[in-house]
């Protein structure tokens, strides 16, 4: 089973053309092995990236050092998997 | 029975297919369980057929949970399937629409992703193929369609989300609709549901050129989304993929469309980035009433309005 303990993922607003560009070569590098959940559309539009763990440093880098902005919306993606888990497990349990 | 099943919860494949079982017991003589196909896989592809008779009827298609790890959609279908079956004879604009008009419903349109999700990477969201040549596996299933195939917005690398495959229909789950619409031959609108970010789009996503029902599709979505947002006040936008959210090459509805199919759509559900795919099930009920009525919106329309 993947875990994904640790990855974060990321709210990006690209503010222009430029910027889309980038998140989207940034999405085409394999060794990062970044998923957009939300691809990057147009400038003003959020897009949303889950980040591996350990690309987060890189990832943030290059993002900070482009002037593009972003906030954490998911801080450890395993938690909220754990929780949807234990939610389906109880569901199960529950005698209807 | 179906009152056993909890719709207000995720559940596995097994759950789902069983369930379908149960719906077509309880409504023998509205729904029927048809195998359109096999996955990569070899699982089983079942449309829910729901009519009241007639031969080659004029007929709706949704389908749901074609990215397997949008999770919602295959909950709301399973909530939509049930919502038809039951308010047949009970409301008057479904009870219309199923005596003039059948509706089949594919709800889990990626089984292997989708069972992969539960065992393996609750985050995939494309086929199971194997790609010759690459490691890496799988195949964008909304981006394997014949209508602009491998042009922009679409990847051509096996590793990436987007991949749009080999050739257009290369994967068996999207081949089975092409041939089930393809044969079937009065297909009137086709409905496919993702997740998420809250927008209702139409054609076409591979060019910027409006379709030539641009200003009948876009009034239609609108009038969807207005219904959709009067119950719970969640806000959608509408427009065509091109000009709404980004240039995708290869989408079902793009070929639909070109099919002939007039009344093509295409949703993302809840939310809008809260949870993104791991939304709460408590949302489930909430999110399929809402699209509940845009749907009705949708398929009333198309029965109002035959070509």
């Amino acid at each position: 089973e993947q875990l994904f303990v640790g990855d974060q993922v990321l709210r990006i607003m690209a503010s222009n053309e430029e910027q889309i560009a980038l998140l989207r070569a940034l999405g085409e590098q394999t060794e990062l092995q970044v998923d957009f959940w939300r691809h990057p559309a147009s400038p003003g539009h959020p897009s949303d990236l889950r980040v591996p763990f350990p690309s987060l440093q890189a990832v943030k880098t290059l993002l900070e050092s482009n002037g593009i902005s972003y906030s954490i919306m998911i801080q450890d993606l395993q938690k909220l998997l754990d929780e949807e888990k234990k939610a389906m497990a109880k569901s199960r349990r529950t005698e209807r | 029975s179906t009152s056993t099943f909890d719709f207000a919860s995720y559940h596995t494949i097994d759950e789902i297919y069983d369930w379908m079982d149960t719906l077509v017991a309880d409504h023998p003589g509205l729904v029927s369980k048809l195998q359109i196909g096999q996955s990569y896989e070899n699982r089983s592809l079942y449309v829910l057929k729901l009519s009241t008779g007639g031969s080659n009827r004029s007929a709706i298609w949704l389908d749901t949970g074609i990215h397997s790890r949008e999770w919602i959609t295959q909950a709301t279908g399973a909530w939509t399937a049930n919502k038809i079956a039951e308010e047949y004879g009970q409301d008057p604009s479904v009870t219309a629409i199923l005596d003039n008009m059948d509706i089949f419903l594919e709800i889990i349109a990626n089984p292997d992703g989708f069972a992969y999700t539960h065992s393996s990477n609750r985050m995939w969201r494309k086929t199971r193929s194997i790609n010759a040549g690459s490691h890496c596996i799988g195949v964008d299933p909304n981006r394997n369609w014949e209508a602009g195939f491998g042009g922009a917005g679409a990847s051509r690398s096996p590793c990436s989300e987007t991949y749009h495959g080999p050739y257009a229909n290369s994967e068996p789950e999207v081949r089975a609709i092409v041939d089930f619409v393809t044969n079937h031959g009065n297909i009137k609108a086709f409905i496919s549901i993702h997740s998420y970010s809250q927008l209702l789009l139409y054609p076409y996503g591979y060019t910027n050129t409006p379709v030539p029902d641009h200003e009948e599709l876009h009034e239609i979505a609108e009038r969807a989304v207005t219904a959709l947002s009067s119950l719970y006040g969640t806000s959608y936008e509408y427009g065509s993929i091109y000009t709404t959210i980004y240039q995708a090459s290869g989408t079902t509805v793009d070929w639909t469309y070109d099919q002939g199919i007039k009344y093509s759509f295409t949703f993302e559900l809840r939310d809008t980035g809260r949870y993104g795919f791991l939304l709460p099930a408590s949302q489930i009920i909430p999110t399929a009433q809402e699209t509940w009525l845009a749907l009705k919106v949708i398929m009333q329309y198309t029965l109002d309005h035959p070509y």
